[in-house]
């Protein structure tokens, strides 16, 4: 309450910080982007050092190992999470099945925020590729693909997404209630309107005065789902061309929406 | 659907010494 009982509170004097605790828990589990870059990198190169001079990966089969080592990097992430240990391995499966093109095109839009030079997409390895080197080769899907993730990546940018928003974001993705055969909805429930409580006070709080940042970050989660729909239905289509690399997550993860 | 994760089951599952 303010000071002079009398007077209507302002948004910010009835504004408390964030529980640090909370808001500390969910960013500790961070993986650190260097670690990742260089596991994607080792990766890569294992591949390269197991292939003769004339079996080189294509471009569009490296960039599906590219995207293979951070969805594996996500499932650690979650896996890791305090939060996501209080659901059966059941659940956790379900909600993962539902969301990791999600989660992937956040990171992913995450990553151009951070670090994407203008015009550019900046990839896991650190490598930052001219967008219109792709659109040149690209397709109509993967053309619309890039531009509307472009077109996302800017609105972040604008918005200042910092590390919090973007944790907070991610685990809204990952815990939706709204999830067929989820059995403890209830307990889904919970970590969402904490994780959404969190934000809003954390947005109110770092940007009192951008009183809709949360509304506008929130919006951003429909266009996110719809992209990561496009993304899959795009991989699957690809993957039933023989294009993409067999026996990777992300095979078996497209497999599972699609068996 | 879950039959066909196993990989996700496994990620999901270990133990952290193995």
């Amino acid at each position: 309450p303010s000071s002079t009982p009398s007077s209507t509170p302002t948004p910010t004097s009835i504004l408390t910080a964030p529980t640090p605790s909370f808001l500390a828990q969910l960013l500790e589990g961070e993986p650190d982007e260097s670690q990742l870059c260089a596991k994607v990198l080792a990766s890569l190169q294992r591949e390269k050092a197991s292939r003769g001079k004339h079996d080189r990966l294509n471009t569009f089969s490296i960039m599906c190992k590219m995207a293979d080592q951070t969805l594996f990097g996500l499932v650690e992430w979650a896996r890791n999470s305090a939060l996501f240990k209080e659901l059966k391995v059941e659940d956790q499966m379900v909600l993962l099945q539902s969301c990791w093109s999600e989660l992937l095109v956040l990171d992913h839009l995450c990553r151009q925020v951070a670090y994407s030079r203008e015009g550019c997409i900046y990839l896991v390895t650190g490598q930052q590729i001219e967008v219109s080197n792709i659109l040149t080769q690209a397709g109509v899907t993967l053309t619309s693909l890039v531009s509307r993730t472009q077109d996302l990546g800017v609105k972040l940018k604008a918005l200042h997404l910092d590390t919090q928003e973007f944790v907070c974001l991610k685990y809204l993705v990952l815990f939706n209630p709204d999830v067929k055969s989820v059995q403890d909805r209830r307990q889904v429930e919970r970590t969402q309107e904490r994780v959404n409580r969190t934000l809003m006070d954390h947005t109110l709080y770092t940007h009192p005065g951008h009183s809709d940042k949360f509304g506008q970050l929130l919006l951003r989660l429909p266009e996110i789902r719809s992209i990561s729909l496009q993304v899959e239905e795009y991989l699957y289509q690809r993957h039933l061309l023989g294009d993409l690399p067999c026996n990777s997550l992300l095979t078996e993860m497209l497999h599972a929406k699609h068996s | 659907k879950k039959k066909d994760n196993a990989l996700l089951r496994y990620l999901l599952d270990k133990d952290d010494n193995t």
